[in-house]
């Protein structure tokens, strides 16, 4: 994987075979889980990065679960060579490993991935057809049992934010749902684009999580730290204040199943390309973007809980 | 393949809470039509959404008619889109082997 193109946008191909090398060079220390299907039969991979233990607390993190927001496949590629090349040499990571797992899913709608390179670019939502409609597929972030059915989602099926028949009806997400059900995950980060945002709970209702303050300031210094690279400045915030509601989101559901350090990433485009982000700014987002990520995950190993 | 000649990509910005709900009324109006890329939030904070080309004249006649300030983030998505492509494949272009 030393010679993998990061600096470049891949099949869903490369990406699985890419997982494949990544967990063949590094046997003792990354692993692949496959934790469900999607609806069209493909598998979905999670990489996970352990240096021993068993049930450890953990980090999830994942990208693509919107399938047209590239630059975050991409950089789910970028971050999983990064903590293999890192582990060992870089003290905070190695500090992080030496007592959190970290999980990686990659490719999280890969139906929807794959018909963005071979069907529809501009493609969101999972490829399962809605009986009774012409039109296909499920917003898999407002499928989720977090205020699900509420304002800031559609019942439409041709709509881009159709919630599904019902929670979890999307085997998308509930491989994951039962995945962080039976694993100690201490901290859940979600990676969208764009707008260049870091946002915590809640999105389906105004009231604040009990852990607001924290979480705020925690958001407040994963900022700072993304933005002293490139100077990309992000907002930050509940995602109702910071954007809009949105009901059966992924972290409103995993703050309520007690994931204290749940947090959601639009990343880049500060505005000329949107979801056509040239890949020369894969790299430098996904750099700015670890920062962040490191933030967190160093802020989760220091206040257990 | 879906393609998306003509497509342009307005970047709206909504100057009070008026305009907002007259965005609001757009989006619920053409729905189906319009593909919100950066959704409603509050004022001032930019819309992005794409505008195929058969609409495109009826959108920008609303904007106008209501005195809502857009500009043109992309002009036509499919060259954007093509240019992707191109980087791709010559990413894919196997290098001389030293």
């Amino acid at each position: 994987t030393d010679s993998f193109d990061f600096a470049n946008y891949h099949t869903l191909e490369e990406i699985y075979s890419f997982q494949d090398l990544l967990v063949a060079e590094n046997p003792n220390f990354v692993s692949k889980i496959v934790i469900g299907q999607s609806y069209e039969g493909r598998p979905l991979n999670v990489l996970k990065f352990s240096t021993g233990g068993t049930n450890r607390p953990a980090v999830w993190i994942d990208t693509g679960i919107h399938s047209r927001e590239w630059v975050t496949q991409a950089s789910g590629l970028w971050f999983a060579k990064k903590i293999v090349t890192d582990y060992g040499t870089d003290p905070t990571l190695t500090a992080i490993l030496s007592q959190l797992d970290i999980f990686l899913e990659i490719a999280t709608n890969p139906d929807g991935y794959a018909f963005t390179h071979s069907g529809n670019r501009m493609w969101r939502k999972t490829r399962k057809p809605n009986p009774g409609s012409s039109c296909v597929g499920v917003d898999p972030n407002r499928n989720w049992d977090a205020g699900f059915g509420g304002p800031g989602s559609s019942g439409n099926p041709c709509s881009q934010t159709y919630r599904g028949p019902r929670a979890e009806s999307e085997s998308e997400v509930n491989s994951i749902v039962e995945f962080v059900k039976s694993h100690n995950i201490k901290a859940f980060i979600s990676i969208h684009s764009y707008s260049q945002l870091l946002m915590f709970p809640y999105g389906y209702i105004r009231s604040r999580i009990k852990d607001y303050t924290e979480l705020n300031n925690l958001a407040q210094k994963a900022v700072t730290d993304l933005a002293s690279l490139y100077g990309t400045s992000y907002k930050f915030g509940s995602i109702i204040n910071a954007i809009y509601q949105a009901s059966g989101g992924s972290i409103d559901w995993t703050y309520s199943q007690g994931i204290k350090y749940s947090y959601t990433f639009e990343l880049r485009d500060t505005g000329h390309y949107g979801f056509l982000l040239p890949a020369t700014q894969i790299i430098p987002t996904a750099q700015e973007t670890w920062l962040a990520l490191m933030t967190i995950m160093d802020h989760t190993l220091k206040n257990p809980y | 393949k879906v393609t998306f000649e003509g497509h342009k990509v307005l970047r709206i910005v909504p100057k009070d809470e008026v305009q907002l709900s007259l965005i609001k009324d757009l989006e619920e109006m053409m729905e189906f039509e319009l593909d919100f890329w950066k959704g409603l939030t509050t004022v001032s904070n930019p819309v992005d959404v794409r505008v195929p080309s058969h609409v495109l004249n009826s959108v920008k006649d609303y904007l106008e008619t209501q005195n809502i300030e857009y500009s043109t983030m992309i002009e036509d998505l499919q060259m954007l889109l093509d240019m992707e492509q191109k980087v791709m494949a010559g990413a894919r272009v196997p290098q001389p082997q030293n």
